[in-house]
């Protein structure tokens, strides 16, 4: 563990709480996108099923249930709980998923690292997960303006990534044999989709003065 | 074939 790592996961864990906050306090999804969650369920269940069977450590194991809990949470509120279910958009909120689950499940299957069963599961959530912002950047690009509170949470999202991407760095620097191409690749593309994100959002929070973010 | 790698990050 290092320190880029932890703050990647606290960064990941205010991502959550601010989207519970949002769409909990505030009673409305308006702006968020069912899509993303859903693509990120999807993720987590995947990528944690070896929860069952690799204990790594007490704080892995433990964050893995709560990313699987909130997701699902997140999920189950906006499709199902009045009365935020009636603030989703359907029409707005419209990505084709189908065209992201696809590629990366063919990915998982051709490019990973075990060629085990779970490690072709385990690397199409790796690339998926690289992918779910999509759905949500486009919502946001339709709507052109971004509620506060909403913009927070996919800075954070961003930032998790973003300081994942250093801890790579780091361990790749400290330890001897690590290689993890496949997560340095998807990180990285990853984070490379919040870029435009981030310019508006640094615009829009500069000078204290919080002006809402504005995609053009 | 190598050692399967546990996954140590989230």
């Amino acid at each position: 563990m290092n320190i880029f790592r932890f703050l990647g996961d606290m960064s990941h864990i205010l991502s959550f709480v601010i989207l519970l906050l949002k769409i909990t306090q505030g009673k409305s999804a308006a702006g968020i996108s069912l899509r993303t969650q859903e693509l990120y369920m999807i993720v987590f269940c995947s990528r944690y099923l070896d929860l069952f069977w690799n204990f790594s450590s007490l704080y892995n194991s433990f964050l893995k249930v709560v990313f699987i809990a909130c997701s699902s949470a997140i999920v189950y509120i906006i499709r199902f709980k009045s009365p935020q279910k009636d603030t989703w958009n359907p029409e707005l909120d419209n990505f084709p998923i189908q065209y992201l689950i696809g590629p990366c499940a063919v990915a998982g299957l051709l490019i990973n690292q075990d060629w085990t069963p779970f490690e072709m599961i385990w690397a199409f959530s790796i690339y998926l997960e690289a992918v779910a912002i999509l759905p949500q950047l486009f919502l946001l690009q339709k709507q052109g303006e971004v509620e506060n509170l909403t913009s927070h949470y996919v800075a954070a999202l961003g930032a998790y990534r973003g300081l994942y991407l250093m801890n790579w760095v780091y361990r790749y620097f400290t330890e001897d044999d690590y290689l993890q191409r496949i997560v340095w690749f998807a990180g990285t593309v990853q984070t490379g989709l919040y870029i435009d994100f981030f310019y508006h959002y640094y615009q829009s929070k500069r000078g204290g003065l919080s002006r809402p973010v504005k995609l053009p | 074939l190598a050692p399967e790698r546990v996954h140590d990050e989230l």
